[in-house]
């Protein structure tokens, strides 16, 4: 049987919120460690993973191994019945058809319970190798967001140029061009509010809007973003999710033909 | 212009 139960029950509704505009279904691998869960976006330019330990639940079993398919857009409907306040609790048997949501309020009145039909999906696991980056960025995801939000006014596509000066995104279409240019922090009060470059070598990348504008939607996760990158390999967008785990999105990148 | 590229171009299937 499995059975996991996670007070800030809000935690699981923006996770759902940071997922469901990229991916329609997908697979929470369940296991003693924790849940997992890694799918594609339907042309395959971007993936998410997701990681939840065990140890960031408030009570965690887990007898056997499973996998559960859900379809997210049933999954964002039952989400949404349940209250910010409210303590989510997700079981299943071994083997299971569904799984059922519990929402219990705070001083335990009220308890609701939904049922989901599961699916059977195929699996298409990717391997993602252990990879040095060339440019680590750490920065506010408050600005991040706003950054992809204006800049996707523009065009299509951001470059993404980040040196030891700092990190410069751009973009450029029918109706001009945009840039916005972020320093690295001197001195800060708040590690949240720094912008930190770990450079080796620089870096300049283009990507899709519309994805960076989806990973976005993870902002309520964490007040801070990292960005990773390589020449010629995939961004690395990742949003920690307090002392339970992480969500990472991979983006491929636009390249010359 | 750029084209778009695919994670299966950079990540191998399992």
């Amino acid at each position: 049987m499995f059975e996991a139960r996670l007070v800030q029950g809000a935690l699981l509704k923006k996770i759902l919120e940071a997922i469901k505009d990229l991916l329609t279904e997908a697979s929470w691998d369940c296991a003693q460690g924790g849940i997992q869960l890694q799918a594609m976006d339907n042309s395959h330019v971007s993936l998410v993973s997701l990681t939840l330990r065990s140890d960031g639940f408030d009570k965690y079993r887990c007898d056997r191994n499973l996998t559960m398919g859900m379809n997210l857009a049933s999954m964002t409907k039952i989400m949404k019945c349940c209250g910010n306040d409210e303590i989510i609790t997700m079981k299943a048997q071994d083997e299971p058809d569904t799984v059922t949501f519990m929402f219990e309020s705070k001083n335990g009145d009220k308890i609701s319970e939904y049922e989901m039909k599961l699916m059977n999906l195929d699996q298409d696991h990717l391997g993602i190798p252990e990879t040095d980056y060339a440019c680590v960025i750490k920065m506010p995801s408050g600005e991040f967001a706003r950054i992809c939000r204006d800049l996707s006014q523009f065009g299509e596509s951001m470059v993404i140029a980040c040196s030891k000066n700092g990190i410069k995104f751009s973009t450029s279409g029918d109706i001009g061009t945009g840039n916005v240019k972020l320093a690295q922090t001197s001195s800060v009060d708040k590690e949240e509010e720094a912008v930190i470059i770990e450079m080796q070598e620089p870096v300049t990348l283009t990507f899709a809007c519309k994805y960076l504008n989806n990973f976005a939607k993870a902002t309520p996760l964490s007040p801070v973003v990292s960005l990773s990158l390589s020449p010629d390999v995939p961004l690395v967008v990742e949003y920690k999710i307090e002392d339970i785990g992480y969500v990472r999105y991979y983006l491929a990148p636009k390249i010359e033909d | 212009m750029p084209a778009q590229a695919t994670l299966l171009q950079f990540f191998k299937q399992s």
